[in-house]
């Protein structure tokens, strides 16, 4: 996701109008919205999330904290004075067509519209975009992956298909968790939004006829259907959980799933995946095979006691294509208390060694959680990778969610192929003796005494 | 940017806009601003961020913390507030350009 200056750009500054003086209306908020932010960000983890806030920024309490925490979720309706329109402005009635919620599924593509540090230059900030997807949703509240700086709260997320729909506001652009960039902006979902203003609006003298004049909730106009096809792949995606510890893995058979080493570490002994899609479920199952911790390949295969029925099994990739646009999806930040997110980028980098992918990079946003997981060709929906780590830097402490590792899935694909027509885990067993410029290329990921350490 | 984005890029470049919060009495303390998007052209109906109306709120952000609260009347803020609102050029309109900011920012070289 990048800042582009839109279409109106001229060079030397964007034409602007005056400003123009306006009223409030009413503050909105929704309660939807403020208990989900509640429930995922709230509560004892509060001292875990720090976020960009558009009041000044000033040193706040706890408990102001917490009043910040809830005052997240207000917005406001705002009526610009009469006066001032251009000629033939005052025939145009609505501005938006605007997103039903839900019409947009996890991993289709969004569009944020704001300007960064809102009114302060706005010859050169207005109406930046930035591109991402929907990462994940819980109720109102939604998450792209789509980068917003602050300012830009309150700035309108498109919907990317046919009809430029409004989807949602600009909620918290930024957000940390434990001091670690997350990469994720916090969206409210505008329909609920609106639902509120009609009801609120009936208490104002000329409150009637002003929320008639509100945006309806619309398909695309030529009746095409706005609801975009759900990726397939998001589904293969699994929640692995290992006593205490969790990550994600993918399901590349009913019955096997991969997942890394540091999430089941310990063979024959028993795990727990959870699949959100297309229902929600749980299987027990055993880990048939984890590679050593001094394989540069951090895999571990599960194999379960039940099929996974209705999950899509992902195709997996035989080549690779620097700067193909790709997609992780995980259990990162949220783990079992949202589905799995999804993230976007492209593949930024394919190491080789003697003319065989033995690790891939990408941009997306990868955190904590998220390690097992899937990672896709958005194009054409192939497995290309399963994520291993992002990178933190051990002198700082500063993680790099958009710098991230995984191991290119046709390193692993003739093994699995091999175990799951035979039951012979020899193939996989070789992991263990991968060559000397293999471990050179992985070599972050062990951990090395006293030198930087790479590891989800 | 790609065929595929262009009708959301036109919706956002016609709907986006720069709210501005400042008091009456105290112009030199300065303003508060966020994002907004322009809902409705005739009258223009704006939908932005609520933050920026933290301060002048006369109960305080405690106001906001009611957990079914679905809204607040526009009497919850003090008389001292001046809204603003600024968007770019939209068809056919003819438009000056914006006073220079305060130099707090600047792009920092790498």
């Amino acid at each position: 996701a990048s800042l582009e200056p839109g279409p109106a750009a001229q060079p030397g500054g964007r034409l602007l109008e005056p400003p123009r003086a306006a009223e409030l209306l009413l503050l909105l908020s929704c309660p939807a919205f403020r208990s989900q932010l509640a429930r995922l960000f709230g509560s004892k983890r509060a001292e875990q999330w720090r976020f960009a806030s558009a009041a000044p920024v000033e040193e706040v309490s706890g408990d102001e904290e917490e009043d910040q925490l809830r005052g997240l979720g207000w917005f406001a309706l705002l009526r610009v004075q009469p006066g001032g329109e251009a000629k033939g402005e005052a025939a145009r009635g609505l501005a938006v067509t605007v997103a039903p919620l839900g019409a947009v599924a996890k991993g289709a593509p969004l569009l944020a519209c704001g300007s960064p540090f809102g009114a302060f230059c706005p010859d050169i900030f207005l109406n930046t975009l930035s591109r991402g997807v929907l990462s994940n949703a819980a109720g109102p509240l939604l998450l792209t992956d789509a980068r917003c700086l602050p300012g830009t709260e309150g700035g309108g997320v498109f919907s990317a298909r046919s009809v430029g729909a409004l989807v949602a506001l600009v909620a918290v652009p930024l957000c940390w968790k434990a001091s670690e960039w997350v990469g994720l902006t916090l969206l409210c979902a505008v329909p609920p939004l609106l639902r509120a203003a009609r009801a609120a609006l009936t208490h104002l003298p000329d409150g009637a006829a002003l929320a008639a004049l509100l945006p309806p909730e619309v398909g695309a106009p030529r009746g095409l259907p706005l609801r975009d096809p759900r990726p397939p792949w998001v589904a293969s995606a699994v929640l692995v959980e290992f006593g205490s510890v969790w990550g994600s893995g993918v399901a590349m058979a009913p019955r096997l799933v991969v997942t890394c080493r540091h999430v089941a570490p310990r063979e024959a002994a028993k795990v727990l995946v959870h699949s959100a899609t297309p229902k929600s479920v749980a299987i027990w199952g055993r880990v048939v095979f984890a590679t050593q911790e001094t394989s540069p390949y951090d895999i571990a295969v599960l194999s379960l006691e039940e099929d996974l029925d209705g999950v899509p099994m992902p195709v997996p990739a035989e080549h690779f294509q620097e700067g193909t646009a790709v997609s992780v999806v995980g259990f990162g930040v949220f783990g079992q208390a949202c589905g799995p997110s999804v993230t976007s980028g492209i593949l930024s980098a394919v190491v080789q060694v003697d003319d065989t992918p033995v690790m891939l990079q990408t941009t997306c946003a990868v955190h904590g959680g998220s390690s097992g997981g899937p990672l896709f060709s958005s194009p054409s929906g192939d497995l290309l990778g399963i994520v291993a780590s992002n990178t933190r830097d051990n002198n700082t402490g500063a993680t790099y969610p958009h710098l991230n590792f995984s191991i290119p899935i046709t390193v692993l694909q003739p093994a699995l192929q091999q175990y799951r027509q035979t039951g012979d885990l020899g193939g996989l067993r070789e992991l263990d003796h991968a060559t000397k410029p293999v471990r050179v290329v992985w070599r972050l990921q062990c951990p090395l005494p006293m030198t930087l350490r790479s590891k989800l | 940017m790609g065929r595929q984005w262009g009708p959301s890029v036109r919706a956002a470049a016609q709907a986006g806009c720069v709210v501005s919060a400042s008091r009456a009495e105290q112009p030199e303390a300065g303003f508060w601003s966020c994002s907004g998007v322009i809902l409705t052209r005739s009258p223009v109906l704006v939908l932005c961020h609520g933050g920026i109306f933290t301060p002048f709120l006369r109960g305080g952000s405690g106001a906001l913390t009611s957990a079914d609260a679905t809204f607040l009347p526009a009497d919850s803020c003090g008389d001292d507030l001046r809204l603003h609102v600024q968007w770019g050029p939209t068809a056919a309109s003819s438009a000056g350009r914006a006073e220079q900011g305060r130099p707090g920012l600047c792009t920092s070289r790498c």
